[in-house]
């Protein structure tokens, strides 16, 4: 495992723990999108399948475990436990938009047609375009909470530094994967925008805010 | 070699 590939994780995991404590000590879940936190649980969900045939290592299996458990908390808080806080007349980008297309893709463009390796598929596809009801979200209200900013940054960077991780393994060891690849590039690009206006504003001390 | 991703990362 290379640096590029630890701090991946490591910002994944941070990303994670942030919209948790956020949820949980504001007692709130405004300004969060229920509807992407579904599509990361299906994502983990569809992903992990392999957790208890194939195991790979202590670290593998923790983090799964880890990112599974955290996401179906994160569902469980906006859904159950705030409920009241959650914002239902924002939060409307209609997921089947998403679901369908990436479970055709799934089918169609695969490594091999067997049913784990395609859910696999499935969710590297969903995953790439999953933060797209979060977006919609915050450019619907026209603003985020910094410490929604500092959440979708840490999820924007996981991914962006799998891209250099797969970068050094092509060249170290000659390994690459298209879906992986061409999947996580887009996830990244999508982040582009909103990276533009974290460094821009919010690490100069401002609100996230759009131009109206 | 392709495909392995699945195997080892995340």
């Amino acid at each position: 495992m290379n640096v590029f590939r630890f701090l991946g994780d490591l910002s994944h995991l941070v990303a994670i723990v942030i919209l948790l404590l956020k949820i949980w000590k504001t007692r709130s879940c405004s300004g969060i999108s229920g509807r992407s936190q579904i599509l990361f649980a299906i994502v983990f969900t569809t992903r992990y399948l392999d957790l208890f045939s194939n195991f790979i290592s202590v670290y593998n299996t923790s983090m799964k475990i880890v990112y599974i458990t955290c996401s179906y908390a994160t569902v469980y808080l906006i859904y159950g436990k705030f409920k009241a806080t959650y914002d239902f007349n924002h939060d409307t980008f209609r997921i089947e938009f998403l679901l369908v297309p990436s479970a055709i893709l799934a089918f169609l463009v695969n490594h091999d047609f067997s049913p784990l390796e395609i859910l696999w598929t499935f969710s590297i596809y969903l995953e790439s375009v999953a933060i797209l009801p979060q977006l919609f979200l915050v450019s619907k209200t026209g603003e985020a909470e910094t410490i929604t900013s500092h959440y979708l940054f840490a999820l924007g960077s996981y991914r962006l530094l799998y891209l250099l991780n797969w970068l050094w393994r092509y060249f170290s060891q000659g390994f690459y994967d298209l879906i992986a690849l061409l999947s996580g590039i887009l996830q990244t690009v999508l982040y582009c925008d909103f990276f533009y206006l974290y460094i821009s504003k919010v690490l100069k001390g401002k609100k996230l805010s759009l131009p109206a | 070699q392709v495909a392995d991703t699945k195997k080892d990362e995340l």
